[in-house]
């Protein structure tokens, strides 16, 4: 669904910018 | 005059072998984070706590594309309380490592692809 999607991207947002 | 004739017997317990049952705890969902971790400190060298750790790989395990849900987790970790489950949940979810997916108690990992 979109809401996956959209969850993942947030959260591979979070972690890309958790690990700078 | 042999008051206590069973004494005999029950007094001398010489022969129960020590707790030697190292077979029975085999830390089996700790396999391959590298077997010694020292459960004080709680933290092992990624950040996570054991944990954290476990409800990790749990989450990274799972094929089903709508992901685990916090059942599931509570279910297969027996150890650990639906608190600390969802306190470990919501930091890995904060951290970017998992997302919830069709709803807030399904969660899939965003480093197992």
């Amino acid at each position: 669904q979109d809401r996956i999607a959209r969850n993942k991207r947030a959260a591979l947002e979070r972690l890309a910018s958790a690990h700078t | 005059s042999k008051p206590q004739s069973t004494s005999a017997g029950g007094g001398m317990s010489s022969n129960v072998p020590p707790m030697m049952r190292t077979d029975m705890g085999n830390k089996g969902t700790m396999g391959g984070m590298g077997g010694s971790y020292a459960g004080a400190t709680d933290m092992t060298k990624n950040g996570l706590s054991g944990n954290q750790n476990q409800v990790l790989s749990l989450i990274r395990s799972c094929p089903e594309p709508q992901g685990i849900s916090i059942q599931d987790l509570k279910q297969r970790l027996s150890g650990i309380s639906l608190t600390v489950i969802k306190q470990a949940v919501e930091f890995l979810s904060n951290e970017g490592h998992i997302f919830s997916t069709i709803d807030e108690d399904h969660f899939k990992s965003t480093d197992s692809d």
